[in-house]
């Protein structure tokens, strides 16, 4: 299973239309990693970008030397997925209702 | 199916076994067709219910970004509340005795069970890529609706890979072959998360459609009627409008091939959660959501065209 210990999901406010192309510069930066999960497009619709640990540095860089407003929406991506297998597991011996 | 938890995600495999329970229970009413194959060779199943021979068919398919977990547990919803409602709620049967509905709950099987068993994250196909180390196509821009245009990604290691060809990818082409074979579906809502809109065409170019007042109109009715259970906030438009220039998506290409009342759905939530929405969010969701499938489909079975 791929873990994704230490990986964040960013919620990133672009203000204008140039920081919508540097965004979209950094979305295709393929040795980041980055899992888009919304692109950005325009100033007034969040970005949303799911980012590994490994690469959390250089994209909060990124994002600070620009002044890109953003924040972390999903702290640690894989809590969340132990949570949602830990529900679905524990659900599967519940008796089935009559 | 009485017993089955609609408040949970299920694999792949309790997918099919609720499908199969419940055409066991409901023989006369749902049908399981198999209308392809995934690339990994597992069986793409279409849910058609049905009250009467040769009706026009009216679409809806979930899943086809497999981590969109919130969308086949939908409907899965769906499918239990068309056979619960049939025959009990009248606007909804005047609806299923005028038209069939074909259900396709689980459109990328491959990504799903990928989902469930090595990374939760998988939007893509599983597709290996000639000559290069990354997998899958995003099979919501492998259509033929201005494929390779803007807003689809030449480059198999994006999550908005469109392939190498339209229809590549046999999830799509399956439907696409459904689609033309049936030659009579008047209605297609192609179902995602998250973002909370509903969207008609085009996604591939600001040209608006021929029905876009109309279109719009309706969607205005339908996110007006999600509303009214649990106040969930909406956007809607035409895809290019609402979100972004997507080229090659499902509904481009369905609305192009004269199925005018096309509309693709993003479910919960705006940003929280993402595409790991908690499973007690699954219900609250798919019941919003049939209200303004039911707006759609009863303007669709009032002005069959």
């Amino acid at each position: 299973l791929k873990a994704f210990e230490g990986d964040k999901v960013l919620r990133i406010l672009a203000k204008n239309e140039d920081q919508i192309s540097l965004l979209q510069d950094l979305t295709e930066m393929d040795q980041l990693q980055l899992d888009i999960w919304k692109e950005p497009t325009h100033p007034t619709l969040p970005v949303d970008i799911h980012v590994p640990f490994e690469s959390l540095q250089s994209v909060k860089a990124f994002l600070e030397a620009n002044e890109i407003e953003h924040y972390i929406m999903i702290n640690d991506l894989q809590a969340l997925i132990d949570e949602e297998r830990h529900e679905m597991q524990s659900t599967r011996f519940i008796e089935p209702r009559n | 199916t009485d017993n089955f938890d609609y408040a949970q995600y299920h694999t792949l495999d309790e997918i099919n076994a609720f499908m199969d329970m419940l055409v066991a229970e409901n023989p006369n009413l749902v049908t399981k067709l198999r209308i392809g194959s995934s690339y990994e060779q597992r069986p793409l199943y279409v849910l058609k219910f049905s009250s009467g021979p040769n009706r026009p068919g009216f679409w809806i398919d979930t899943g086809i970004h497999s981590r969109e977990w919130v969308t086949q547990a939908a409907g899965i919803w769906f499918a239990k509340k068309i056979v619960i409602d049939y025959g009990r709620n009248q606007a909804f049967t005047a609806i299923l005795n005028k038209m069939d509905i074909l259900l396709e709950i689980v459109t990328n099987p491959d990504g799903y069970h990928y989902t469930h068993t090595t990374n939760r994250m998988w939007r893509k196909t599983r597709k290996p890529n000639p000559g290069s180390s990354c997998v899958g196509v995003d099979p919501n821009r492998n259509w033929d609706a201005g494929f390779g245009g803007p807003g689809a990604s030449s480059n198999p290691c994006m999550e908005t890979y469109r392939g190498p060809s339209a229809h590549s990818e046999s999830e799509v082409k399956s439907i696409v072959d459904y689609v033309k074979s049936h030659g009579n579906i008047k209605g297609f809502i192609s179902i995602h998360s998250y973002s909370q809109m509903l969207m008609y065409p085009y996604g591939y170019t600001k040209t608006p459609v021929p029905n876009q007042p109309e279109l719009h109109d309706l969607a205005r009715r339908a996110i007006a009627n999600l509303a009214s259970l649990y106040g969930t906030k909406y956007t809607y438009g035409s895809i290019i409008t609402t979100i972004y220039q997507a080229s090659g998506g499902t509904i481009d290409w369905t609305y192009d091939q004269g199925i005018k009342y096309s509309y693709t759905f993003e479910l919960r939530d705006t940003g929280r959660y993402g595409f790991l929405l908690p499973a007690n969010q699954i219900i609250p969701t798919a019941q919003e959501t049939w209200l303004g499938l039911m707006t759609i489909m009863q303007h669709t079975k009032d002005n069959l065209y």
